[in-house]
Parts: structure tokens; C-alpha cells; sequence
């Protein structure tokens, strides 16, 4: 329904512009419809500012830059709608050491309500886990669970 | 609906029966490229109803059947089940309700379509998409919320993506 | 023909001339998310000749220019150049045989397109073109070879890729 | 021409055949054409298999096998033609640290013939470079180089 979009559009709005300089350390960030009087059809635009810098066309950023951006979004609807999981597969790939600090923060903060399930290279990022599950193929192929580490 | 325990056996890497227990909080897994992690991603994805096989990174559904190794053929069958906690925090089916654990399971069998599964009855699909899309964690295409599960290599999409296609995402939290 | 230096001026956020100078072996450009590092990949791609803005993440050529930060304004020229070493490795057009040197320019003016320079005479694109054609980095789209510049995130595309999509790669080695 | 289109493929197909295995650390890989008897039509086919593994649908591969087979695909067309300069825009990041240590000794074997400049922000990969540049924005928005040293 429209009004259900419009409220939902609002909230999620309200996260990301909160979300946004948590993640980016400053800057601005929100979400505009493309059409305000279709609210059944209108698309939806990203409107970003890294601290510092100019609004531009969100192209143009960074590798890091779109992922971070990306994540702010995610969380911000996560935020509105909490799923029970989410599970995050290599995400913080294109992340320098910077910003996966204030990445780890805002999965910290998430984990408070909701189970994430991490898959990463990095051993920052390991070291927020609760639990820890290494996966090997020590026998080539075939895939070996070899130890839970609570944290 | 809390996760509580997933049982892989069969599917794609995973040859030996395996067990991963859920707990509150961050849960993370680590290891080598192509030791099985994604694959981890896949058999929840599969266990929740995904029919694409794309999807799961197959050119069909029994790709993700052990295939085999080196020195081992290949196996005839993949079961994967996924037991929650039944908290009291999602909408469940009636008859359901009343019970602390509910679990999910799909198997597959070579030249045989899928079965599905609900605390050991056989079920359909649409049964397991109604549970899924009650617990909070279903309503997208696929069976499942696009933002509760961030596949590698995807997260850039949100933002290279069309304004109309970043509306789904409003779509599914309303 | 070997690299020499890039000497940037206006380009996306080389607000400041920037001087990189190139020798044998491995160069290894580092710094946090953001601080320009592709950029410097985009002005190499642009002085040699890339006609589409998207390849370069923007909307519209012009995006190439400063466009100012919290503490400055936007400039209205973007420049850059790059110095080649003439070793004689390569097809290079008559007139430039005999020189140790070749630089190639292009810089643009908002609300102006692109000016071409080699060697401080105003040239045509097509000059440009023929110039890196015969260096061996260019002749595909792009003026350049698919496999001499691998973008940010397009790794993963040649295993993607359509098989005919592939074969472009061993026409452009042909 | 048909004739350079096959010599060009042949050549390609060894040094992939024999670069996959370095990176892979064992395995096998090959090109296949899709109609052989169309040469200036065919397309091309790639078949791998990691070490103890069996070959399967290439896309089935784990991101950073996907990776180290297209860097495999890329060097051998490379050592068939190389180009007198290489760019790799963070390449290693998928990658885990055994195949960071294989990746960085094909570059540097690359770089004995080409010039190679690499983006990076994996510690060992900077290990091998020759000259490192730092980029910073200690200014918002404004992009500096820090320093050059040669290693
Ligand atoms: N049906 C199958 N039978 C056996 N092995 C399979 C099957 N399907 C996929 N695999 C193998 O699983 C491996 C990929 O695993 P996965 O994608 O989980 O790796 P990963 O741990 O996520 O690695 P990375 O860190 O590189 O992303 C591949 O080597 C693939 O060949
Ligand atoms: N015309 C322009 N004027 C000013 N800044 C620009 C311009 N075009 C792009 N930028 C800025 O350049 C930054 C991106 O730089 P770049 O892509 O080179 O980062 P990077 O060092 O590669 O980072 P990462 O490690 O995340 O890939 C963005 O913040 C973008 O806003
Ligand atoms: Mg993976
Ligand atoms: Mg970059």
C-alpha cells in the first residue's frame, strides 16, 4: 500500500542518514524518490557525501567507498526490520584496516539483536566473533570442519 | 526464530556428515579460497527453497550433489537440515506453534526432483516458503529478504543498481 | 616503449600536479579507501584515448574534473600526461622515430571537449590511438587491451564471461 | 585470419596449461574452442580442475579460484603477447595468503619483461614491489602522494 511505502521509505531514510557517518566518520548521506507523487512506482536514489568531499554521482566513489555505502544501506533496512540472521559473505573484502574498525562496530551493535553469520579472510574481523568455525580440505575436495573456538 | 543448528551431508563440498551450532551473536567462518565457506551460504539459501540454480553458482539443481574428488566418486544424495529455536517471535503455523524446535530439511537425489521436510513430515515447497516468509527472514524472490543475505561479491550491487531495482529493498521491509 | 611518468593536474581528486615516475619491475600504489588510487588506473585509461564516461565511473566526461571538495571549489581544466621512454620496442609513427621521448596529453575544459596533444602539438584522437595501437597496449575497444588493464572488481569477468565473450581476449593477442 | 586466430589460440592454451598449475599449486586447466570448425566464430571454453579436485562447471569455483584461473587466463595471454606495461587494480583481494604468495612470484616473474603496477592494500603484495607509492587525503577530498621508496 502507499502509506506503508511512505512509512517504511521514511524509517529506513532515518537509519541510513543516522548509519551513514558511523560508518564514513562524518559526511551525509540520503535516499530521495525518484517520482514522490507515484509512490507505487517511484524508484529510489542514493545521495552520498563522504566526509570532506562533494556530493557526487554515487559512481564515482571508491571501491571501499561503494561498499561501505552499500552496508550502511543493508544495516538501515536491517535496523527497521530486523531479520532473526543475516548472513554476510566476504563483505568486508575492499575494506582498508579503517574502516573495517567501524564495519566490526556496527556488526557488534547488529549482534545485539539479530545472529550474524560471518564468512572473512581478516583476522580483525575474527576477532569480533563470538564463535568461530574453521573450515579446511585437508583431504583435497572435501570439505572438514576442524574446530569452534567461543571467543 | 532463532537459528540453532545446521546439518550439511552430501551437498556440494561437504562429503562428511557436518554440524555448525548457532549461538547468539557473531558467528564466524574462516579457512582457505574453496575450502567449502560459500558453500555454507548455498546450503542455507538451498534449504530455504532456492530454485535457480544460478543461484547457488550451478548450471542445474544436482550440481550441488557431491560431484566427487580424486579419491572419491560421486554421492547419490544431498540432505541439508536447518533447526531453529521456536521463540515465540515469529508467526508460525498453528500447528507448529507449541513446539520448541522447528526443523527444516531438503534432500535431492540424483535423476529425482527435491523433498522437503518440516520436523521429519514430508512437506512441500510452499510450505517451507510460508515458514520462512513467517520467521521474518522470507519475502523476496528466492524465498528470502535480499538485505539477510549478502552473497560475496554482491555488495556493490546495492549501490551500481536502478533506482527501481533499490525500491525492492524498501519493498520487503514494509 | 616503456612508461616513463604520469603527470596529473585537475583530474577527479588530483586537485594538486602530481608527478608519478615508472621504472623496471613491480610499482605498487597504496593508501586508504577513497584517496585516489584508481584514479590514477582512470587518467591512464583517459589520456589514452577512453571515450566513454562510464568506463571511467562517471555520468559525463566532465565528471573527469575537480569538482572542488568542503574547502575548495571546482577547477575548470582537467590534464594529464603521460611520458613515454622510446626504445625503439615499438611501431611508432615516422615522425616520432627518432626521438627519446613521447608524451601524450589530453586535457579538457568544462563546457569544451577534449584537446589531444603529442609531444606538445595538438593531435587528433586518432594520432592518439594509432600511437598506443602501435605501443602493443592498445587495440581493443578503449583504445587498449582487455588484458593490459585489469579494473577494480573485473577480475572475476573472464571466468563469467560468455564463450564468445572470451574469444575477444585472443583476437586482441592475435 | 583463421590462421593467426589458431596459432594465437595454441599458443595462449599452453601457457595457460602450464601457468594454471603454478598457481594453483597443482590441477590441471585447458581452452577449448566451441566449433573448432569456425574459427572466426568459435568461442572459447574454459575447463579447470584444482588439485584434487574433479573438473566441473567453472562456476561453481570459490571466489578466489576464480580469481587465480582469470589471473592464469590474463598472464597467458600476456606471456603470448606481452604488452609493454600492466595494470591490476586490487586483483589480490579475494585472495587468501598461500595464493597472495603464489600471485605475487608470477608478478614479479611478469615484471622481469614488463613494467607492472599494481593497487594494493595487502602488506605482501607490497613486498614485492621495486617502488611504492603512498597516496593520502590528509586534506579532504584532495588526493596527495606521500612518498616514493624504492624497496
Ligand atoms: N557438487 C560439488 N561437489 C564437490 N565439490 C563442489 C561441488 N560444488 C562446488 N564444489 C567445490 O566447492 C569449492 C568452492 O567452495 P566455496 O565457494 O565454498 O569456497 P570458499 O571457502 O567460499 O572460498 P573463497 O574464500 O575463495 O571464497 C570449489 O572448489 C568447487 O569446485
Ligand atoms: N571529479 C572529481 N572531483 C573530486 N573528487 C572526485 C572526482 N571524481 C571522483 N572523485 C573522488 O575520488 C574518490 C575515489 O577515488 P578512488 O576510486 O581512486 O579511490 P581508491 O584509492 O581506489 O579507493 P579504494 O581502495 O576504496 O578502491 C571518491 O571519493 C570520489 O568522490
Ligand atoms: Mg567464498
Ligand atoms: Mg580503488
Amino acid at each position: 500500500s502507499r502509506r506503508l511505502f511512505a512509512e517504511t521509505f521514511e524509517a529506513v531514510n532515518r537509519h541510513f542518514t543516522a548509519l551513514f557517518p558511523r560508518l564514513f566518520r562524518g559526511g551525509t548521506a540520503e535516499l530521495t524518490l525518484t517520482d514522490p507523487d507515484d509512490l507505487l512506482g517511484t524508484g529510489i536514489e542514493m545521495h552520498v557525501r563522504p566526509p570532506g568531499k562533494k556530493v557526487q554521482n554515487v559512481t564515482l566513489l571508491s571501491g571501499g567507498e561503494k561498499a561501505m555505502c552499500a552496508l550502511a544501506l543493508v544495516f538501515a533496512v536491517f535496523r527497521h526490520k530486523p531479520s532473526p540472521f543475516c548472513l554476510l559473505d566476504e563483505v568486508d573484502a575492499p575494506l582498508d584496516d579503517a574502516n573495517i574498525g567501524r564495519f566490526n562496530e556496527v556488526v557488534r551493535e547488529m549482534a545485539e539483536t539479530s545472529q550474524v553469520v560471518l564468512i572473512t579472510h581478516n583476522k580483525r574481523t575474527m576477532e569480533i566473533a563470538d564463535m568461530l568455525y574453521g573450515i579446511t580440505m585437508e583431504e583435497s575436495g572435501v570439505s572438514k570442519l576442524v574446530g569452534v573456538r567461543m571467543t | 526464530m532463532k537459528l540453532k543448528r545446521l546439518d550439511i551431508h552430501g551437498f556440494k563440498s561437504f562429503y562428511h556428515r557436518t554440524t555448525i551450532a548457532f549461538d547468539d551473536g557473531v558467528t564466524a567462518i574462516v579457512g582457505p579460497n574453496g575450502c567449502g565457506k560459500s558453500n555454507i551460504v548455498d546450503s542455507m539459501k538451498w534449504v530455504m527453497g532456492e530454485q535457480g540454480a544460478k543461484a547457488l553458482r550451478g548450471g542445474a539443481m544436482e550440481d550441488v550433489i557431491f560431484a566427487g574428488s580424486e579419491k572419491r566418486g560421486p554421492m547419490g544424495i544431498a540432505e541439508v537440515r536447518l533447526t531453529f529455536h521456536n521463540d515465540g517471535s515469529a508467526e508460525v503455523p498453528t500447528r507448529f506453534r507449541e513446539l520448541d524446535e522447528i526443523a527444516i530439511e531438503r534432500r535431492i537425489e540424483r535423476d529425482r526432483g527435491s523433498d522437503y521436510i518440516i520436523n521429519k513430515q514430508r512437506s512441500r515447497l510452499a510450505d517451507i516458503q510460508d515458514l520462512i516468509a513467517g520467521t521474518g527472514v522470507g519475502s523476496g524472490p528466492g524465498g528470502r529478504r535480499a538485505y539477510a543475505i549478502i552473497e560475496q561479491g554482491q555488495i556493490g550491487r546495492l549501490v551500481s543498481a536502478k533506482a527501481d531495482e533499490r525500491r525492492l529493498l524498501i519493498e520487503e521491509a514494509a
